[in-house]
């Protein structure tokens, strides 16, 4: 009963610690990658927190979700990825903001080995992208900084530019076509961008388990948000994903598990691993053709401290709900989001009230308290699924003063 | 669009079936 109404937690255990610690065991029988917070002290990328730094990341979610909703918005009208590139360009050209992922495309990374032999290269792992692209050299206009050392194409003797006749470019929508290899492009929220040859190359996933002839972009021209990591890992539903290119390996099967803190790790795992677990709760994946790269799922409702609130599922229904790894905060259509957040309050009166950080309107300061008691909050789906989310996933830790309920409202029930 | 972002992702091991179309969450997965 009290599991379900609420969670007593130490505010200190929902912060990150400045080691890292909890690492992941490798199963035998699972292609199982381990997979870090990018600004925890697991990542190898990591970078000194600024002051706002937290605030930096609201504002950076803000502007992911913006470009999630434009590019669906785009699909829907239909154009959105759908169509040829209208314009022939260069490595070298900026190419518009209708393929690739967006900005903030990931928090987590995972570290895989391209090329024979393979080259460590540190990627975000994104489910709301389908092409996966590294830098490459000889940078023939430009890379930022990143951790490892720059894919050489050169070095790898399995390395191979793809044709622009082939399939594989076709399944693409490439951007152009330059003295007979295919050229990708993709371009994020902020004016970020990765544009290259297409290519293939051997893709280790573990050090025993690689992906012959991955289809990969080798970056020429890259810019943007990325920190050190050498690139993006697209595990979107499209043909260029690397769940697609995988699918009669991995039969289409992974998973993931995002750490309770940045100073945690998880997994992001390939193989039917999990599929029997008796402990999973399964809910129906909807898919969309005009935007094949996002995984929607049919939210129905929210309870809050066991009870369900009163909000009609046409509020749900109205607009959908895709599941994302890049995106931080959970959006909610407005009229959800008001019933949450009068449940939440209503159940966290006795906290003194702190001030909004970005986007987040609803924050406590449990100055001295040590422990708080966090209202039990569930997502609910068809067939009585109810997915109690843990005490991390409820609350967004600033720091030690400062707790706020970790969900935002859409700006319009429609949006 | 609603988006269920990674906060309230974490430690579920959430695992995703896309032949079958099956998204599931299983607690406690790290």
């Amino acid at each position: 009963g009290e599991s379900r109404s609420h969670h007593k937690v130490n505010v200190s255990s929902l912060l990150p610690r400045k080691v890292c610690s909890n690492s992941i065991d490798a199963l035998s029988n699972v292609t199982r990658l381990r997979l870090v917070h990018r600004h925890g002290p697991c990542s190898p990328a990591v970078r000194r927190r600024r002051s706002n730094f937290e605030a930096e990341i609201l504002a950076r979610d803000q502007l992911h979700v913006g470009f999630l909703r434009q590019r669906i918005a785009a699909a829907e009208l239909g154009g959105g990825g759908t169509s040829p590139a209208s314009t022939r360009a260069a490595p070298s050209t900026k190419i518009p903001a209708r393929s690739g992922a967006s900005v903030s495309a990931g928090d987590y990374i995972v570290t895989v080995g391209l090329g024979t032999p393979p080259k460590a290269q540190t990627l975000f792992f994104d489910t709301g992208s389908d092409v996966t692209w590294v830098q490459c050299q000889p940078c023939t206009v430009s890379c930022y900084r990143q951790l490892d050392q720059l894919f050489d194409p050169a070095s790898s003797a399995t390395y191979a530019n793809v044709t622009c006749a082939s399939a594989a470019c076709s399944d693409l929508d490439a951007l152009d076509c330059s003295d007979g290899t295919c050229i990708y492009g993709v371009s994020y929220g902020d004016g970020s961008q990765s544009v290259g040859f297409y290519s293939s190359d051997a893709l280790a996933l573990t050090p025993s388990d690689a992906v012959p002839r991955f289809l990969f972009g080798c970056g020429q021209a890259n810019e943007g948000l990325f920190g050190l990591a050498a690139g993006i890992l697209g595990l979107g539903g499209g043909r260029p994903s690397l769940v697609t290119q995988t699918m009669k390996k991995y039969n289409g099967v992974f998973g993931y598990c995002l750490p309770a803190s940045a100073s945690d790790t998880g997994y992001l795992a390939f193989g039917d691993s999990g599929s029997t677990n008796p402990t999973v709760k399964y809910t129906n994946m909807l898919r969309d053709a005009k935007t094949p790269t996002f995984y929607f799922i049919n939210l129905i409702g929210i309870s809050v401290a066991g009870q369900r609130l009163r909000i009609p599922p046409s509020v749900f229904a109205k607009a959908g709900t895709l599941i994302d790894s890049g995106t931080v905060i959970t959006r909610l259509p407005p009229a959800a989001y008001a019933s949450l957040r009068s449940a939440f309050r209503g159940r966290m009166s006795r906290y003194k009230k702190a001030p909004a950080v970005s986007i987040l309107d609803t924050c406590y300061d449990p100055t001295g308290r040590g422990e708080v008691k966090l209202p039990a909050v569930a997502l609910l789906f068809p067939g009585d699924v109810s997915v109690n989310l843990a005490p991390e996933g409820i609350v967004y830790t600033v720091n030690e003063s400062r707790i706020c309920l970790a969900f935002a409202a859409n700006d319009g029930d429609d949006d | 669009v609603g988006i269920l972002g990674n906060v309230q992702q974490r430690t579920f091991g959430v695992l995703y079936d896309v032949p079958k179309k099956k998204i599931g969450f299983a607690a406690g997965g790290c």
